[in-house]
């Protein structure tokens, strides 16, 4: 593997690369990764999507991706989703997705720094990079190995969740890395019968949030039955998140 | 510190040590370890939470425990919750809950090692240890270096959840060590004005994965606002939560 390494860089041509990340889990990371990707890939561009969560990876099964990806002298090919987007990630390269990666911090850095150096990305206009929870071995990795153009956070109205991104926007901005806005996921609940709308976590703070921090506040995204069954069946790229297109820009 | 590491574990006398975890951030292993600590608690046993998520601590939060632990040279005296649950956690040594942790996996190691051996925790019959998302330092240092009596597994109805919590239980069982059982949280949302019943996470799939894994399917918990709001303001031992009295058992 150690030839293969530096030949794949000459190949790729990364415009921009852009991190998704929180701190905390399950709040939509990957969601918010997915439906960023499909929103820049229908407006024309070249897409790929790293997932950088080693021991959580959850990129393949929203994209429905299940094809092992191909290595060849030069480097390993991503994975292509319908939409043409391109993936990697470790659960591409178990022989189940269920398969447990029982790894500690260097594996899991050398593992990304591979998914940056190896994978054949070719020319893209975005990659996105989808964060582990947490601000430990694998955010410190992308963050100090990859020239990242910006981070979106994502939070959603739990005070717990708000805590948690305070401190990653403190890991970011303490690493230079420009915070390019806030988004918040699961912001309500609107009942599909009666259109009446429950605010399940709670009130939102994320404008709040995103003032502390002196960020723009991107947008929100409500709880919706459709996003959990759409996951479930690898079928994200039919979304019609129209409300990610003015966080896509 | 290292004149202090022997002295605190001569004083300990912990019965169980029972730690939760998922894999999957954010479908409520900060939850169920409280709930489980305030149901062992109102039983009259003597109970303590170690938070081993070290860049996302959310315990001291949910029981609106501010003060800082004392030291002296015995070891460090953890925190007391309003129904004198010792609670320890990162966030309780910082100058402020917002401050970013940002280690790499020998740091976090360390510090749950010595939560474990520095910690006065006295005569407990149950140590409930909340682990962070992954399969990664964090678990591995708590799996190898504490005598678990047993884990809990929380899960939440989605089919990703349910694929990250199966990796879970495939490092717990390499491990060897005995898993007590799943809980599914989130399950459903019940409005309050109407009752009806909402599946926004899709239908629960937790008795299969529990016959799958061959362990005991614990009970479920659903989205309740009170719970969300419970826990932003500090008061999560007042939740009622009769669900929970089983799964204590
Ligand atoms: N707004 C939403 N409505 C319904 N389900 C959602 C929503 N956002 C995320 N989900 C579901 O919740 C789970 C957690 O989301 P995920 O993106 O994996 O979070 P993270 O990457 O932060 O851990 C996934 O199964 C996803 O499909
Ligand atoms: N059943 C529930 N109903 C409403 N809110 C919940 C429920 N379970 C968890 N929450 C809230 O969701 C957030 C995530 O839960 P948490 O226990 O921190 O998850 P984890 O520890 O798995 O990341 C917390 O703010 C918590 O209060």
């Amino acid at each position: 593997q150690e030839a293969s390494s530096p030949l794949a860089q000459k190949l790729n041509d990364v415009k921009h690369v852009i991190a998704v990340m929180s701190g905390k889990g399950g709040v939509g990371k990957s969601l918010v990764s997915s439906l960023l990707a499909v929103a820049l890939r229908r407006e024309g561009q070249e897409v790929g999507v790293l997932d950088a969560d080693i021991t959580g990876p959850s990129i393949p099964k929203m994209f429905g991706i299940h094809g092992h990806p191909v290595a060849n002298p030069l480097g390993i090919l991503p994975v292509k989703s319908s939409l043409d987007i391109k993936v990697m990630s470790i659960n591409l390269l178990l022989p189940s997705e269920d398969d447990a990666v029982v790894w500690r911090g260097p594996l899991i850095s050398g593992a990304i720094k591979q998914f940056w150096e190896e994978v054949i990305w070719g020319r893209l206009d975005t990659l996105v990079v989808d964060l582990p929870p947490g601000t430990s071995d694998a955010s410190l990795t992308v963050m100090q190995s990859m020239p990242l153009s910006g981070i979106v956070l994502v939070t959603s109205p739990q005070a717990l969740a708000g805590m948690v991104v305070r401190k990653a926007a403190k890991m970011t901005q303490h690493l230079g890395i420009p915070i390019l806005g806030v988004v918040e996921n699961m912001s309500y609940f609107a009942a599909p019968d009666t259109g009446k709308r429950y605010d399940i976590f709670g009130p939102s703070h994320a404008r709040e949030t995103a003032t502390q921090l002196g960020v723009p506040f991107l947008g929100q995204l409500p709880l919706d039955p459709q996003i959990a069954e759409l996951s479930d069946e690898g079928r994200i790229e039919e979304y019609a998140a129209e409300a990610f297109i003015p966080i896509a820009q």
